[in-house]
């Protein structure tokens, strides 16, 4: 995750899904924010808070076999810039732009998008690392 | 060639070339019309 | 980034550069490798619900209860994206594997998941992928009729170690040979390149004592020093600061918790990292191991044979003094077309690996031909094989030549220029495959290389130039590389031409 341009590609790809989401006619715009939110962050929630073990054979004799990848970034290491850029990024998609602004301060809107907020902030915490 | 490449369809079977093609070809359409309508 | 050293402590420029992966393409690299993820789950999702027919090892039914044999997940890249461009990697060859060679042609009718050899034979396919950098991998000649004949001498296998009967006069004469070459004390040979890291690392340190290993150490380095139990730390890839770093804290802050002084600090370097072309900054780990009184430990698996005015490594290549490295270990394989591996130094380190390594005492020894052939072929780079064709060996044009056309023609090269493994770079996944492809298509043999071997967006071609490749053999291969740059794009570079 600290590659040269993966947090590039990571947003492109978020606002890809956007606006494809946004290109679908009978979608209106709160829904597709909020579709865009909960999308993303299932996605996030799925690749690196649920798949354990990596895709490919390591020479580490399987330790990694039981780590989620986010325990696996950095060597496990907390508060590294690519964890800071992962734990904000959901925030700043969720509070900022859909549940206080586009979705017109809904009520079931801002329910869905913080429970999904929350399904992928509370794995990122340092006292979740390597529970279960 | 180079958006089978780029793309990486060049690894893939062509009948999941097609998945990905109608699928790519249906989200353009649709932003097309969206953006036709909303303009 | 360009690095061009010219402190005091070389004698030359030493020049490596490393490109920057172009940003654009990094992007499309990743796009392209979440494609086939999402396609690598539809496909499994398909072959789950029994939709399309599994071609993979899996438990039976019955087993299912049982603790799963295969672990799933972690075959996904080989499942869903090695799969689809096998046929890149393994081709099997019907000759030897010299500066050309004959490919067995084969076919697939399932998306690279069986193959069919149809019988026919690519002929005088030019090989850049063996390593074969002194061009000694032969058929014919001295060393060949040298080893048929200790093969009726001595037989093909010795069914014994080291220390009971398998010590035959052949390994002493080359154990002696091998001391001179190197210009060391005395020196010991190994069956088995791997083996000679792996299993003699742990015999050189173990618990109290620290490791620093550059970290694109080979594999087998790797275990060496995991089986030895002692702490290990990595350095960035030649990179002194790091290393100095790791030194002085080493020092400073002892073992950790009790704070004692280690036993033993050993630098684990390679003379040539042979997926970057880049050479260690040997001087410079000289000058730090004797700064902090550390012991350095150099691997020339690739180096041997194919660095230096007289083919004698890196110590060569930087005009070094051979007794400043503790450990000298290297291997037969790529500059002498043989196998094994040997470790070098001072006499009282090799007595005492010859008692405690696990190769003395539980491998059995090297074959006699293949002795023959290492003893055979270093005479001939030395020059005491009466004749001065060692001398015509010369791997260093064709590298700078090679390297230099390269560069012209906009492709991004890694490493060093002196160095005889050249990688270029191809970064998406789709062309790796394609570039195997087409280069086959144009009798061209190279090797490509991608994630997880090397970084995700750093996928690359890797050339192994040889001394028996004729200025034609390069000038077609390098023809047939710029058109197959032209076609798949691969000429990234920035860099004034």
């Amino acid at each position: 995750m600290n590659s040269r341009g993966i947090w590039l590609a990571y947003l492109l790809l978020t606002t890809a899904l956007h606006v494809v989401l946004l290109s679908i006619p009978f979608l209106s715009v709160p829904v597709v924010w909020t579709l865009t939110n909960v999308i993303h962050n299932l996605a996030m929630y799925l690749f690196l808070h649920t798949v354990k073990g990596t895709p490919f054979e390591t020479p580490d004799q399987g330790k990694a076999r039981l780590l989620t990848h986010w325990e696996q970034m950095d060597y496990g290491v907390q508060f590294t810039a690519s964890r800071k850029f992962l734990t904000i990024s959901p925030i700043d998609t969720c509070e900022h732009k859909t549940c206080y602004f586009y979705t017109k301060y809904d009520t079931a809107h801002f329910v869905v998008n913080t429970g999904s907020l929350l399904s992928v902030l509370l794995p990122k915490l340092p006292q979740f690392h390597g529970v279960r | 060639y180079q958006y089978v490449l780029v793309t990486a369809l060049y690894m893939l079977e062509p009948w999941e070339r097609t998945i990905f093609n109608s699928l790519l070809i249906t989200v353009a359409a649709m932003a097309v019309y969206t953006c036709y309508v909303f303009m | 980034n360009h690095h061009a050293s010219c402190t005091l402590l070389y004698k030359k420029p030493f020049v490596e550069s490393f490109e920057e992966t172009p940003l654009l393409v990094a992007v499309l690299t990743y796009i392209g490798y979440g494609i086939l993820t999402i396609f690598g789950y539809l496909r499994d999702f398909l072959r789950d619900w029994k939709f399309e027919k599994c071609h993979l090892a899996r438990e039976r039914e019955e087993q299912k209860d049982f603790v799963p044999l295969y672990q799933d997940f972690e075959n996904f890249y080989t499942r869903n994206l090695y799969m689809r461009i096998r046929d890149n990697w393994n081709r099997p060859i019907c000759s030897i594997p010299g500066a050309k060679m004959d490919l067995v042609e084969r076919v697939t009718p399932d998306y690279n998941w069986t193959f069919e050899h149809t019988g026919n034979v690519l002929k005088d396919v030019i090989n850049m992928g063996s390593y074969n950098y002194l061009g000694f991998a032969e058929n014919t000649g001295t060393c060949a009729d040298a080893a048929s004949e200790c093969t009726v001498k001595y037989g093909v296998g010795v069914s014994s170690t080291r220390q009971e009967i398998g010590n035959l006069d052949k390994h002493e004469e080359l154990e002696k040979l091998v001391a001179r070459f190197l210009g060391v004390e005395s020196s010991m040979a190994f069956g088995m390149g791997f083996a000679t890291n792996s299993m003699n690392i742990p015999a050189l340190t173990g618990k109290g004592c620290l490791i620093l290993s550059d970290e694109l150490n080979h594999a087998s380095l790797v275990l060496g020093a995991r089986l030895s139990g002692s702490t290990i730390r990595v350095f960035k890839h030649n990179n002194m600061q790091s290393l100095e770093k790791l030194l002085r804290d080493a020092i400073v802050h002892g073992q950790p918790r009790t704070h004692r002084p280690w036993k033993k600090i050993l630098v684990l370097v390679e003379g040539i990292y042979s997926m970057e072309g880049s050479i260690v900054r040997l001087p410079e780990v000289i000058a730090l191991k004797k700064k902090y009184k550390a012991y350095l430990y150099l691997d020339e698996a690739h180096s041997i044979g194919a660095l230096g005015p007289r083919g004698r490594g890196v110590v060569d290549y930087f005009g070094l003094d051979p007794s400043d490295v503790d450990i000298m270990m290297g291997t037969f394989t790529k500059s002498f077309g043989a196998a094994g591996g040997y470790i070098g130094g001072k006499k009282e380190l090799i007595d005492y690996l010859c008692l405690h390594s696990h190769s003395a005492v539980h491998a059995t020894s090297m074959s006699p031909p293949i002795t023959q052939q290492i003893i055979t072929s270093m005479k001939c780079i030395m020059g005491e094989d009466g004749t001065t064709l060692g001398e015509f060996r010369i791997l260093s044009e064709n590298t700078t030549y090679f390297r230099r056309r390269l560069h012209e023609m906009g492709f991004i090269i890694y490493g060093n220029n002196d160095s005889p493994v050249v990688p270029l770079m191809l970064y998406m996944p789709a062309k790796i495959g394609a570039f195997g492809r087409e280069m086959l298509k144009r009798n061209i043999g190279t090797v490509v290389v991608g994630f997880p071997a090397t970084p995700i967006i750093e996928s690359r071609a890797r050339f192994c130039v040889s001394a028996a490749h004729t200025r034609e053999m390069l000038d077609k291969a390098l023809n047939a590389i710029s058109e197959v740059g032209d076609l798949l794009q691969l000429k990234y570079s920035r860099k004034n031409r």
